[in-house]
């Protein structure tokens, strides 16, 4: 593993512990997109099946179900927050499922002539979860600029999500040039979900970095 | 060179 890899996966961790520290410390939802933390549970538990059949590393494995593990309650915690109705979590997420699902129909890394079809099915919903995780953020995004009173503290969370992708990309630079790793399909949804992640580095900049105390 | 390589990422 090279270190931005390692600085992506890091950041990624963090940004669950900052969104947990949010719902847990300050008994409240609001901001938080239920919708965005719904597509992220159904991405990971869609892109981890292979904790079934493939052994990486214990890292790996770990991170993974931390991953599914965290975010299943985080989505719990949001959907039975009673102090918070999320009236602004407006998204419409079908437009973002089912082109997504689409897509990693006819896009994926099946190979039909070797594996059996649990595998190749287990290929498509790989290509679903990368396609869906490039515009996860999208519903929150949308809050964000929605709302007037989110925390700094969900911007943080943001933050260290866009780290966590700008990161991965060096890591995929890295590897092509060293390795000759090579997964197209996730280098091009990762450059999407980067570049989503700009617009909302000028709000945090705007909004967090440049506040002045009033 | 591209190699197909495992899915060893996150």
């Amino acid at each position: 593993m090279n270190i931005f890899r390692f600085v992506g996966d890091m950041s990624h961790l963090a940004s669950f512990f900052l969104l947990l520290a949010k719902l847990i410390y300050t008994k409240s939802s609001t901001g938080v997109s239920l919708k965005t933390q719904a597509l992220y549970l159904t991405v990971f538990v869609c892109r981890y099946l292979d904790l079934l059949v493939a052994f990486v590393s214990w890292y790996n494995e770990l991170m993974k179900i931390f991953f599914i593990a965290a975010s299943a309650y985080i989505v719990y915690v949001v959907a039975t927050s009673t102090r918070n109705s999320n009236a602004s979590d407006t998204y419409r997420v079908e437009f973002l499922v089912i082109p997504a699902l689409v897509l990693a129909c006819f896009v994926n890394e099946t190979h039909w002539s070797k594996g059996g079809w649990s595998l190749n099915v287990m290929e498509i919903l790989w290509a679903f979860s990368i396609y869906l995780e490039a515009v996860a953020v999208l519903p929150q995004l949308k809050m964000l600029h929605q709302l007037e009173d989110t925390t700094n503290i969900t911007m943080h969370y943001m933050a260290s999500l866009g780290i966590y992708r700008a990161f991965y990309l060096l890591n995929w630079v890295y590897r092509l040039y060293y390795e000759g790793y090579w997964h197209p399909i996730a280098v091009v949804a990762g450059i999407v979900q980067t570049l989503l992640y700009a617009d909302f580095f000028i709000l945090y900049y705007q909004s967090v970095l440049l506040r002045l105390p009033s | 060179h591209r190699v197909k390589a495992p899915k060893d990422e996150l």
